[in-house]
C-alpha cells in the first residue's frame, strides 16, 4: 500500500519533559 | 499513592512553573546550608517525579544543574544580582538531588545532596587556550600570592588587623604568568600596624569578614601584586555557630557540596545558614 508522504496523520513529534530549559550555559 | 496509576508518581515537564517553584526553594536552601565557596544559581531542571504524599501534599523529586555564581555564600548580595561564573574563570557545575515538600502551598526541602565539579580543562581551552585554570589552595604559587595579597591589604590599612579565613579560589595564568586568587578575611582585635604575631589575633565576636580577589604577576626580578577587598559590615553571630571549632554539624537535609579543588588551613567560618540572605542585606563598605 502506497501512502503519501503527509496523509498519514501522523502525530507532532512529542516534545520531551525533561531536561528543562539551559538558563545560562552548559557545561 | 494513589490506586490505579502503577507508577505512584507522577511524570510532569521540567520547566512547569510548580516544578520551577520547587527548584528555587532548593537552590536557596542549598545556598543558606553552603559553609564556604560560591553560592549557586540554577541552570536547569534536569529530571523531575512528583509523590502523592498521604494524607496531604505532594514530594518533587528533583535533580538540578547549578553553577557557580561570583558571590561568595558570606556576601550579602542578594542572589539575584550575583553573576554566573563565565567559563573562562573555569566555572564550576553543581549536580543536586532533592526531595522538596509542597504542602498547602508551602515548600519544604526534605532531603538534599550535592556534589560540585569543574568544567574540564579541555573545554575551558577550547573557548580561552590563555586563561587560567582552577588550582589546589596548597600550590606554592597560591599560598605566597594570598599571603603577598593580604600583606599588602594590611600594610595599607590603618586599623583593623585582618586575617585570612578561606582560599575560595584560585587560577594560574599562563599568560601574562600570574596567579589569580579569591579569599575570605576576617576582621581581629589586633591593629594592622602594630601586630606582632597574627597567631595570637583573634577573630572579632561580632564578625567582621571581608571579600578579597587579588592578582600576583611574576615578573623578571620581581613580581606584582594588586588586591581589592570588599569588607562587609559585621554581622551578629548566631548563638548556635561555633566558628572556632570544626564545621558545626548540619541536619539531616542539609546539602554536602564538594569543592571543586581543596581548601587548606581554614577554619570554617560563620555562614548566614541561620539567616535567610535577605536578612543579612547590608551596603558593603569598601
Amino acid at each position: 500500500k502506497v501512502v503519501q508522504p503527509g496523509s498519514t496523520g501522523a502525530a507532532s513529534p512529542v516534545v520531551p519533559l525533561c531536561p528543562g530549559r539551559v538558563r545560562h550555559f552548559k557545561i | 499513592a494513589p490506586h490505579g496509576t502503577g507508577q505512584g508518581f507522577k511524570e510532569v515537564a521540567c520547566d512547569d512553573p510548580e516544578v520551577e517553584r520547587a527548584a528555587l526553594v532548593a537552590v536557596n536552601y542549598l545556598n543558606q546550608h553552603l559553609l564556604h565557596g560560591f553560592r549557586h544559581l540554577l541552570n536547569r531542571i534536569d529530571k523531575v517525579k512528583v509523590w502523592f504524599r498521604r494524607p496531604l501534599g505532594v514530594v518533587y523529586e528533583l535533580e538540578l544543574d547549578t553553577l557557580e555564581t561570583t558571590c561568595h555564600v558570606l556576601d550579602p548580595t542578594p542572589l539575584a544580582n550575583c553573576s554566573v561564573r563565565q567559563l573562562t574563570e573555569h566555572a564550576v557545575e553543581g549536580d543536586c538531588d532533592f526531595h522538596v515538600l509542597e504542602q498547602d502551598g508551602q515548600f519544604t526541602v526534605l532531603y538534599s545532596q550535592c556534589h560540585s565539579n569543574p568544567d574540564s580543562a579541555e573545554d575551558v581551552r577550547k573557548v580561552c587556550p590563555t586563561c587560567g585554570l582552577l588550582t589546589p589552595f596548597n600550590d606554592t604559587n597560591v599560598v605566597h600570592t594570598v599571603k603577598a595579597a593580604l600583606d599588602a591589604f594590611n600594610a595599607q590599612n590603618n586599623g583593623t588587623y585582618f586575617k585570612l579565613v578561606e582560599i575560595s579560589r584560585a587560577q594560574n595564568v599562563p599568560l601574562p604568568v600570574s596567579t589569580l586568587v579569591e579569599f575570605v578575611v576576617a576582621a581581629t582585635d589586633c591593629t594592622a600596624q602594630e601586630v606582632t604575631d597574627p597567631a595570637k589575633c583573634n577573630l572579632l565576636a561580632e564578625k567582621q569578614y571581608g571579600f578579597c580577589k587579588a592578582n600576583l604577576v611574576h615578573k623578571l626580578g620581581g613580581e606584582e601584586v594588586s588586591v581589592a577587598c570588599k569588607v562587609f559590615q559585621k554581622q551578629p553571630q548566631p548563638a548556635s555557630v561555633n566558628t572556632a571549632g570544626p564545621a558545626p554539624a548540619v541536619d539531616q537535609a542539609a546539602p554536602a557540596v564538594d569543592q571543586a579543588a581543596p581548601a587548606v588551613d581554614q577554619a570554617a567560618p560563620a555562614g548566614p545558614q541561620a539567616d535567610s540572605p535577605a536578612s543579612l542585606v547590608v551596603g558593603p563598605m569598601v
